[in-house]
């Protein structure tokens, strides 16, 4: 463990944090997307499948559980509790089309063709487009809530960090998994113009507004 | 390589 990666899952937490006290304080989950909650609840599924198996330490486990249950909390606050102010009008983005190339490039791309690592694959390069629907529907909407943007920023954060923590690993340990950072790295790419509005815009007290 | 200690990342 390096204090990047520490950094970094703390703003990974942050973020789920965030979005599931925004939800249950304000009893909307106005522009936010369930598609994009429901990717990330199948992501932590995919690759937490060795969470009794695979003993790695009590962090590595209880954060584990601590993602599984927020994610898979969230998508119930969205789908059921407060169902009537989930926006499926501006939610629409068809998610089959990231789930099927995801699922195929994972048998074809990864480091073993066993059932654990081509879902810990697949659950990889799903995590890297998963917040697409997310910013779709900003897109559709023209804003954010406040909110809502520091979910985001502490959201790509995270990965961000991680590729901080790849570099330091490589140059201490020698360690490197190409699948994750080359997903990591367009993951956090998928971030940069919305890095770029909550920079110029959020930070200095205004709404997040996207160009129309 | 990374996967055969299981991968020890979040």
């Amino acid at each position: 463990m390096n204090v990047f990666r520490l950094v970094g899952d703390l703003s990974h937490l942050l973020a789920i944090i965030i979005l599931l006290l925004k939800i249950w304080k304000t009893r909307s989950c106005a522009g936010v997307s369930g598609k994009s909650q429901i990717l990330f609840s199948l992501v932590f599924i995919t690759r937490y499948l060795d969470l009794f198996t695979n003993f790695i330490s009590v962090y590595n486990s209880v954060m584990k559980i601590i993602y599984l249950v927020t994610s898979l909390g969230t998508v119930y606050l969205m789908y059921f509790k407060f169902k009537a102010t989930y926006d499926s009008n501006h939610d629409t983005f068809r998610i089959e089309f990231l789930v099927v190339p995801v699922g195929g490039l994972s048998f074809l791309v990864n480091h073993d063709f066993t059932p654990l690592e081509i879902l810990w694959t697949f659950s990889i390069y799903l995590e890297s487009v998963a917040i697409l629907p997310q910013l779709f529907m900003i897109s559709k909407t023209g804003e954010a809530e406040t909110i809502t943007s520091h979910y985001l920023f502490a959201l790509g954060s995270y990965r961000a960090l991680y590729i901080v923590n790849w570099v330091y690993r490589y140059y201490t340990e020698g360690f490197f998994d190409l699948i994750a950072i080359v997903a990591g790295c367009v993951q956090t790419i998928l971030y940069c113009d919305f890095f770029y509005l909550y920079i110029t815009k959020v930070l200095k007290g205004k709404q997040l507004k996207l160009p129309a | 390589a990374a996967y055969d200690a299981g991968h020890d990342e979040l």
